[in-house]
């Protein structure tokens, strides 16, 4: 569950702006951010206390700063992956690619192949 | 079918009916054999199912199902990736040729999976770590790729002796020259695929065996780590091979 860095994006987006209707569509872009990461994180955080008080606490603050629930996000764009290589989202964890993951321990992993064709 | 295993060991099996190829903490795959002509145990794989195991912050458990005459480019859930998970895109289901090859990437676990249909039949190629393939407890059982075939279960074949004039098997359309002629002009070199290739065609009669060794020599090229061992030339429990002459 990855609700503690929805939470602290959220709060270093909105840590220079001061509650008032001139600073209302910052607020709502970093809600729509926060709200957008809370989405992903939805299914590992069943049950987590502080992500379902994130989820209730968003709504909060959407009605209070009368977001709309469709707009941009503070999130950048992502590009679009030329390669293989580059389909994994850049803030997956590192974990989510294995020769990546192993550089520290095992520079070169050993790979096994196994084939089953014909009669 | 022809099992190559995770040690290179080569292998005929009949296994008619579901066996499992892979059964580890990472991923499970399992074939279904049928047999390919009346009279004889030689059987070839008409589905194949592989389970992705939920993993961490990456992907949800996936199911990848194909049969014969449906070769899907996406998970039984309609998905071509690891669901909702920031690293769902570290799984993702490839279609190269509709109907006929999908590869599926894993990278989160560094494998990547070949899936075609030759004919009536699928074939199957995997490339994964080491440390994936072992990833296994005690209880979780057999795994052909891992140990090969149990012994009653392998076909101890040889290629028949020439016969001037006559088909080798009752059902092949096949003398041995014209299968070893026609299995030449896409496998040139005389290993197991090559020799396969031949038994295949003289016991079915059926030319798409032909392309199935093929291709599965040509997803070893793409898949194996180590060139130097792609031929393979001796069969594992090769105890009294007909052809014994060197493969070379």
């Amino acid at each position: 569950c990855r609700i503690l860095k929805c939470n602290s994006e959220y709060l270093s987006a909105t840590s220079g702006l001061h509650v008032g209707t001139e600073e209302s569509a910052e607020f709502c872009i970093a809600l729509r951010a926060y709200s957008q990461c809370t989405r992903k994180t939805a299914r590992a955080c069943r049950g987590d206390l502080a992500y379902h008080s994130a989820v209730h606490g968003i709504e909060d603050l959407m009605n209070q700063h009368n977001c709309s629930k469709v707009g941009p996000t503070q999130t950048p764009a992502r590009a679009q992956p030329t390669s293989l290589d580059c389909m994994v989202h850049s803030d997956a964890p590192e974990l989510c690619n294995y020769e990546k993951s192993l550089q520290r321990h095992a520079p070169h992993p050993n790979y096994t192949h196994c084939g089953l064709f014909g009669d | 079918p022809h099992l190559r295993t995770f040690t290179d060991d080569f292998q005929t099996c009949k296994v008619r009916g579901a066996w499992p190829l892979i059964d580890n903490n990472y991923l499970f795959v399992q074939v279904t054999n049928v047999a390919v002509v009346p009279g004889s145990s030689a059987t070839a794989t008409s589905k194949l199912t592989v389970i992705f195991k939920n993993f961490q912050e990456c992907v949800d458990q996936k199911v990848y199902q194909a049969e014969t005459d449906d070769l899907p480019a996406a998970f039984v859930d309609g998905s071509r990736n690891g669901g909702e998970k920031h690293g769902a895109n570290s799984l993702r289901v490839l279609e190269r040729v509709a109907g006929q090859h999908i590869e599926i990437h894993a990278k989160y676990i560094g494998t990547t999976i070949v899936v075609r249909q030759l004919g009536r039949y699928l074939t199957f190629a995997v490339r994964l770590p080491e440390e994936v393939a072992n990833s296994f407890e005690d209880n979780q059982g057999l795994q052909l790729c891992l140990k090969g075939c149990p012994t009653n279960e392998r076909m101890d074949w040889r290629l028949p002796q020439p016969r001037k004039g006559g088909s080798a098997a009752p059902h092949s359309a096949f003398t041995r020259e014209a299968a070893t002629a026609k299995c030449r002009e896409r496998l040139p070199v005389d290993d197991l695929y090559f020799r396969s290739c031949v038994f295949d065609l003289l016991t079915t009669g059926d030319v798409n065996f032909t392309l199935a060794a093929y291709y599965a020599f040509e997803d070893v090229k793409n898949l194996h780590s180590n060139k130097d061992k792609l031929h393979i030339y001796q069969r594992t429990a090769d105890h009294s091979e007909g052809n014994s002459a060197p493969g070379r």
